[in-house]
């Protein structure tokens, strides 16, 4: 399975 | 991190710091709009609930806490202070803002990444933060004379928009599965509402004069 995008902007 | 996202946080972060100065060192909140920062607040908290899930870095969770403390410390200050509730200018925040909220809450149940708790608040806090600006953008339109703090604050929180736009065409062409478009559209949609301001902010720096908008 595809690794969930964090989200890393603010 | 690329040049673009640290330019816009650092814009974000001065803007809230040119706020926090005009509002401490001339204990005046005149030309400011309460309602935009009560919206603020409901963005951040809404958007950074991750701060209990995730961890992405240092970085990351002190500008929460401090995008967090800062909004929260000037709706205390607009509502609380003594000396410095007297100079809000509460006929000219007319904006409803209750409908902003309202209207991206259902935006976000129906748009989302994922139907659950924290996406649909993840969403509803994009939604928010793009329209938060207008009732300041309204309140400055209706005053006509910005002085210069009010001015150089809305500056640089445009500023901020602008840099995170360039940060997702960075993006977009060095990664290869770079796609949010939830947060990218409504980043436009947010960015063009400065449009306007920004026009006139620039004839006034052009020919050295005071920013004034036309009513």
């Amino acid at each position: 399975t595809e690794e969930e995008e964090k989200k890393d902007e603010l | 991190m690329n040049i673009f996202r640290f330019a816009g946080d650092m814009t974000h972060l001065i803007s809230i710091v040119v706020l926090l100065l005009k509002i401490y060192a001339t204990k005046s909140c005149s030309g400011i709009s309460l309602k935009t920062q009560e919206l603020y607040v409901i963005v951040f908290l809404a958007r950074y609930l991750d701060l209990f899930t995730d961890f992405i870095s240092v970085y990351n969770t002190v500008m929460k806490l401090v995008f967090i403390g800062s909004s929260l410390a000037i709706v205390w200050c607009m509502r609380m202070h003594r000396a410095v509730k007297r100079t809000y200018d509460k006929e000219l925040d007319t904006f409803r803002h209750y409908f902003l909220v309202l209207g991206s809450f259902v935006l976000a149940l129906l748009l989302h990444e994922k139907f659950t708790f924290q996406e649909i608040f993840w969403a509803f806090s994009i939604y928010l933060e793009a329209v938060a600006i207008l009732p300041q953008l309204v309140m400055l339109q209706r005053s006509g004379n910005v002085d210069n703090l009010t001015g150089q604050y809305v500056f640089f929180l445009g500023a901020y928009r602008a840099f995170y736009i360039l940060n997702w065409i960075y993006r977009f062409f060095t990664e290869p599965h770079f796609s949010r478009w939830i947060a990218c559209l409504s980043g436009l949609v947010q960015t063009a509402f400065y449009a306007d301001f920004f026009y006139y902010y620039f004839i006034s720096w052009k020919n050295n004069a005071k920013l004034q908008l036309p009513a």
